[in-house]
């Protein structure tokens, strides 16, 4: 099975 | 004081169609780069970044920077009432609450004011950085759309693989799986037409096919579609929309649990 990763692993909040 | 005026006013009408379903609020800001919009999905997994350049318009005015925080299904039940050959003007006053899309027919003998009220929004902005990326596949657009949707009546999942022989588009599920390879061809007459692969490293990533199909509804504004893969990176799936910026969805992958 996979798990979803999130944008905020990869991108920071400006 | 805000004044834009789009002769190409069913532009704006495709962009709300190929937002709405994965974006429901958003914030657009106007600055003298142009109109854009950054926002991201609900679960925070899908974002899409949209830039149409002030040169792009026939009349831009933009004194200061503007945020202006819209529904996107509000903002497209509007813009459905333009018709397709109008030209769209956006316009909104400094410090109001609303926005006012003005349509003009062609020959000018039908002219409609339509006044949204604005919200307040609280977003996130993300810094995107440049990047390099493994793998870049330019495609019809049409023929992602396609895959996609043929991919997700058999899995929710897609791995796209990009190696020497092409590119690879693989799903499985309940009742069987799916492999769908596209090949380098720009042999084809039309450039439209065309794949090309550009590739510094194989790359495969999987991706949730929900998404895939969201973004395939900005179809209509493209031809081509490109799709850039790194294994480091949320993948980008980007419709240029000719003569006035593009349309980008980034999307993060799924791993192996």
């Amino acid at each position: 099975s996979h798990k979803q990763q999130k944008l905020f692993a990869f991108f920071t909040i400006k | 004081m805000l004044e834009l005026r789009l002769v190409q006013g069913n532009l704006l009408k495709k962009v709300l169609e190929a937002v709405k379903d994965l974006v429901t609020d958003a914030n657009f800001d106007c600055s003298s780069t142009g109109f854009s919009l950054q926002a991201m999905d609900s679960s925070h997994v899908a974002l899409v970044a949209l830039l149409l350049r002030s040169e792009g318009f026939e009349h831009y005015r933009c004194d200061r920077n503007v945020s202006m925080g819209m529904n996107l299904n509000n903002m497209a039940k509007m813009l459905k009432c333009a018709g397709n050959d109008d030209i769209v003007t956006i316009k909104a006053d400094d410090g109001s609450d609303t926005v006012t899309f003005m349509f003009e027919s062609p020959n000018q003998d039908k002219i409609a004011d339509f006044e949204m009220k604005l919200m307040d929004i609280d977003s996130e902005h993300l810094g995107i950085p440049e990047a390099e990326y493994h793998a870049i596949v330019r495609m019809p657009s049409s023929e992602f759309a396609r895959i996609c949707k043929d991919l997700s009546s058999i899995g929710d999942t897609v791995v796209i693989s990009v190696t020497k022989e092409g590119v690879k588009f693989s799903t499985r599920g309940d009742i069987g799986n799916a492999n769908v390879v596209c090949r380098q061809n720009t042999t084809v007459d039309k450039p439209e037409e065309s794949t090309t692969i550009e590739m510094h490293e194989p790359v495969s990533l999987t991706f949730a096919l929900r998404y895939m199909n969201s973004f395939t509804k900005a179809t209509p504004l493209s031809s081509t579609v490109t799709i850039s893969l790194s294994s480091e990176l949320p993948v980008v799936v980007e419709y240029k929309i000719a003569e006035m910026g593009y349309i980008r969805f980034y999307l993060a992958p799924k791993i192996e649990d």
